[in-house]
């Protein structure tokens, strides 16, 4: 499976994912990478998502969209209970790799395995994977340039 | 100047250190590399977020490292069957194509189906169908098979003592 998410200037994010499936699999088998919200998912007012790894698993977690919806929630509740109180950006960065290492925990404990990747309308481009590799990589206009296997 | 980001992956498991010559692995992380460069050419020059994600799939679609388009996995019937899905966070648009054979790059399809049917996800021969009447050309079978991938699927038929023993249904 491969995968792609990003952030434009004009502030739009957008995710996609492709894959050939599992090996040997039968009777029209799909995991997650053609499921919106499973193997990807992609809205301005939290975050966009694609994934990768045992797809029954993310599809039954909801994988990309939970993510998104977790940032969703926790932006909704920080503006109604602090209205006008700015929001520590390496805060937020700290958070949305809690919201996605929790998701991926929750993976895990069903028995699947995998990682996502995900950017954040603050910029910040992140992993969280469970297994002992994740072919990835990123690059921002501040200047990150990285790929990464282990 | 507005700040854009990009993140990609080719996939994820066991990989297995000891194995990953270093060769093998330059090949890897070039590969990433030119799918990360394509993607962040895109957004430097201050194209859109759904254009950027879709060249920097395409590279890795067209690579016969990684697990889609090219150098996809095998299905037990020794055919490879195509899955892709794309998603545009300014209107939640969205397409998905699953069980293609002949689209040379599913995440185009996948776009089109987003950007020119009333649907989201489009299956099987359908799909196919569909990619005909958008103007996509129809790409033989063999395009998609690498012997790596063929091998990959023999060895794990050795291992299964059944058929039965594929369908688990966790992944």
């Amino acid at each position: 499976t491969v995968g792609a998410v990003a952030l434009d200037r004009q502030g739009n994010l957008a995710a996609a994912t492709s894959t050939g499936g599992m090996t040997g699999k039968r009777w029209g088998r799909v995991g997650d990478a053609p499921i919106i919200g499973a193997g990807t998912y992609a809205d301005n007012r939290s975050c966009a998502v694609s994934a990768t790894g045992w797809g029954e698993y993310f599809i039954r977690v909801g994988v990309a969209h939970e993510i998104c919806a977790r940032l969703r929630a926790r932006q909704e509740v920080l503006d109604v209970l602090a209205a006008g109180m700015e929001t520590d950006p390496v805060v937020k960065t700290v958070e949305a790799q809690y919201f996605a290492d929790a998701v991926m925990a929750d993976v895990k404990q069903l028995g699947g395995d995998g990682g996502v990747i995900l950017v954040t309308p603050e910029g910040y481009a992140i992993f969280s994977f469970n297994t002992s590799g994740m072919y990835r990589g990123r690059a921002t206009s501040a200047g990150v340039n990285e790929v990464a296997i282990f | 100047m507005p700040r854009w980001s990009l993140a990609i992956h080719g996939g994820a498991g066991t990989l297995d250190k000891a194995a990953m010559t270093p060769e093998r692995r330059a090949e890897y992380e070039a590969a990433l590399q030119a799918a990360l460069d394509a993607g962040a050419r895109v957004l430097a020059e201050g194209g859109s977020a759904i254009d950027a994600v879709k060249a920097a799939v395409i590279i890795m679609e067209d690579s016969p490292l990684f697990n889609a388009g090219k150098g996809a996995v095998f299905t037990w019937e020794g055919t490879n069957e195509l899955d892709a899905s794309i998603m545009d966070g300014r209107d939640r648009s969205a397409g998905a194509v699953a069980g293609v054979k002949t689209v040379k790059n599913p995440i185009l399809l996948a776009d089109t189906v987003r950007t020119q049917s009333e649907h989201v996800m489009l299956m099987g021969a359908g799909a196919e169908a569909f990619a005909v009447e958008k103007g996509f050309a129809v790409t033989p079978p063999e395009y998609f098979a690498t012997q790596a991938r063929r091998e990959a699927l023999e060895r794990m038929k050795a291992k299964q003592l059944s058929a039965l023993d594929v369908d688990h249904k966790f992944g």
